[in-house]
């Protein structure tokens, strides 16, 4: 049972996933909403957790594991308004999702039911990684760099040392190289001109394919900044943490890509 | 050239 102030925001993050994803399992329990699931050709994992506080309320006395069609829950989510209150509720037996919907004035309410699905899921584990990278950038900024080394190249390899971080691709027309310095340029206030915040242990270079990072900027929208994690001969996690409508953290939504490797 | 490593080589199943 979980009432969610924005149904925009479960929009938003089923929208940044499910070109990914076919169907995934929401495992919930008392502290909130996880899921994972790996792409059909499993380069690309996807992780998010909601956390309670996501919600403005929130129960789940018994775990749960919901099985879900992405674009069934996508085309539900549609219906509702942005602004609109979503409660989600199960019943028992446990085998619809219910969605009750309301405007923000009170004037509207509507229902929809996802049937749920018999999922087995294979769970992966996902080590702790100490990562010899860590670089946080606007969403907007590496939005417009996959974007633009796309028109050139299939895939990118991010350099990351202590002063900068580049990318760059080759293609049959040429090549493309983006550089961003690290630290804010100009004023501290104006976050149009933060360049790249970078944590570093060791430098890294890394290439990975921009047709997965491209859908990974569909995340975007939830947060305006990105977190690239980056270690030798370990998958890239790119994350966008999720804030509540109080602007508080509230859980993230972490995709994972294999690099390539030389053959 | 390189080629497209896939994440089961890094994540074990649970």
């Amino acid at each position: 049972n979980a009432l969610i102030k924005q149904a925009g925001l479960l929009k938003k993050i089923i929208d940044a996933i499910k070109d990914l994803i076919d169907e995934a399992t929401l495992d919930c329990d008392n502290d909130g909403i996880y899921l994972q699931a790996m792409d059909s050709s499993h380069v690309s994992l996807v992780t998010f957790y909601l956390k309670k506080n996501l919600f403005e309320k929130y129960s789940c006395n018994r775990n749960l594991s919901l099985g879900i069609n992405m674009t069934s829950i996508a085309k539900i989510l549609k219906c509702g308004m942005s602004d609109d209150t979503l409660l989600l509720e199960t019943n028992n037996p446990i085998d619809i999702l219910s969605f009750k919907f309301e405007s923000r004035r009170g004037h509207k309410l509507s229902q929809f039911q996802l049937r749920l699905m018999n999922l087995e899921m294979e769970r992966l584990s996902i080590p702790d990684t100490e990562y010899s990278c860590i670089i946080e950038m606007m969403c907007s900024e590496f939005s417009k760099v996959c974007h633009d080394l796309a028109t050139i190249g299939d895939s990118m390899t991010i350099t990351c040392t202590k002063k900068n971080v580049t990318f760059d691709t080759t293609g049959d027309l040429g090549t493309g190289i983006v550089s961003l310095k690290q630290g804010v340029v100009g004023s501290e206030n104006d976050e149009n001109v933060y360049a790249a915040s970078i944590k570093i242990v060791k430098p890294v270079s890394l290439s990975f394919s921009l047709r997965y990072l491209i859908y990974f900027t569909k995340a975007s929208s939830l947060s305006n900044k990105v977190i690239l994690h980056m270690g030798e001969e370990v998958p890239l996690m790119v994350e966008y943490k999720i804030f509540n409508t109080y602007e508080e953290e509230a859980g993230y939504l972490r995709y994972f890509l294999a690099p390539k490797v030389n053959e | 050239p390189k080629h497209q490593s896939t994440l089961t080589s890094f994540f074990k199943k649970a």
